[in-house]
């Protein structure tokens, strides 16, 4: 049965440790903070009360048998890089960590961290980009959480059908258009129909809520 | 022109003032820390020095003028709260607030704010729901006397596909996938096909005995 090591139980933390627990794995929940641990009794296999820049404390906890290790351990570059380096000489295979600054994350990606998150940043890029378009949707803003946003099709995408994909229904957002080709070949296909084929090297013109385009983000990478 | 005010300066709240100056909005940036709002003259068009629970300056500040509110202000739901509420009696037109929990976010609709967010909770979500499933990659480090390794694309591997490289012919290690970016743009193509040109900056990821993966070393050098 896979571990998971979730390190800091702040707001990020507390949901990745809750999502992995109502998945069914075993989730080892740490954190300084006496009150935290406690409600992380509730959401998680073991919740530890621990310093993660204690080495010594994290192997006594089995750390180095997790199968990965989630840190986000607050406005500490040096706790959380610290912590980041003890999992990681602990030989933990997958480490994700969530940033403080694009400086903190190329030190993370120094010292080998697998996957470096910047949530609030990315968030709040999408929202300025939209609140700052004057688009022919300009009224859509409006609608409080829409966006018109585009991605390259993903790969999971190219050679299916729109009817096939159904992505109102599985994911939430509508594709509006389709480009293909670009200069003089390019074209653009406006409410794209049922049958339609979306080709490799086509953007998809999306139309969604910004929780739910997030969520392409991980297909489109 | 537009002007949007951002009350509260923290990660979330900076990068959407940074955003919208950098794209030529005129960003009035409010926070009672001083040394952030010193930061922040490098960000906004105006930065000032205020607590955002305190309507009368809100009002001497001009909020009520701006085609939108960004709200990010912190730990405290009743501070943040308190801040939407002015903002919304101020008459601004378009307000979206970074939520603390899902409570907090239903308070903040029932006060008529448009756009709630919850970067943190919604990319934790999907760290947890990917990490939970089961990859192709997984069961792989279990066959005995292999290992999985990566190396950095070797200069004499660059713009090569793989059917070029014959890697498994020539050097007995089988390439299983190819990470390319890092940090938010990182992708990874499992099981890449024949075709697949290798690009500068790639990170290789090899299965093979560990002599023959030694020998790769010489060419990673
Ligand atoms: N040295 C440490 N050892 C263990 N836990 C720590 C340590 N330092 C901080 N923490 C915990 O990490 C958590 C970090 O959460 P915090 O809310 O500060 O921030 P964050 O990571 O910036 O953000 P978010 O709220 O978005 O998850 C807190 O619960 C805190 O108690
Ligand atoms: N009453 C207030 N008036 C003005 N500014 C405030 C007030 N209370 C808090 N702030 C400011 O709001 C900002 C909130 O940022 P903080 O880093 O605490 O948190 P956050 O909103 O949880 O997260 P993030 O770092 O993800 O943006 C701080 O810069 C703080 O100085």
């Amino acid at each position: 049965k896979e571990r998971f090591a979730v390190i800091g139980l702040g707001t990020f933390g507390a949901h990745v440790a809750r999502t992995l627990y109502e998945l069914g794995k075993d989730v080892l929940a740490v954190d300084f903070n006496a009150e935290i641990v406690q409600a992380a009794a509730a959401y998680a296999t073991q919740a530890v009360l621990a310093d993660a820049t204690d080495r010594t404390v994290l192997e006594s906890l089995g750390i180095d048998q997790v199968d990965a290790a989630i840190i986000s351990l607050g406005q500490r570059m040096d706790v959380s890089t610290l912590a980041a380096l003890h999992v990681r000489e602990l030989g933990v295979p997958f480490i994700a960590v969530k940033a403080l600054s694009e400086e903190h994350g190329r030190i993370l990606q120094a010292i080998g961290v697998h996957e470096i998150m910047f949530p609030e940043k990315d968030r709040a890029i999408r929202l300025a980009n939209r609140l700052a378009r004057k688009d022919v949707l300009d009224f859509l803003p409006l609608l409080a959480g829409y966006t018109i946003t585009e991605i390259k099709a993903p790969p999971e995408f190219v050679g299916r059908s729109l009817k096939d994909l159904a992505l109102r229904n599985t994911l939430n957002v509508q594709l509006v258009a389709i480009q293909s080709g670009n200069g003089p070949t390019r074209k653009i296909n406006i409410v794209p129909s049922a049958n339609d084929v979306i080709r490799d090297g086509d953007l998809l013109i999306l139309l969604g809520e910004d929780r739910d385009l997030d969520r392409l983000d991980d297909f489109a990478r």
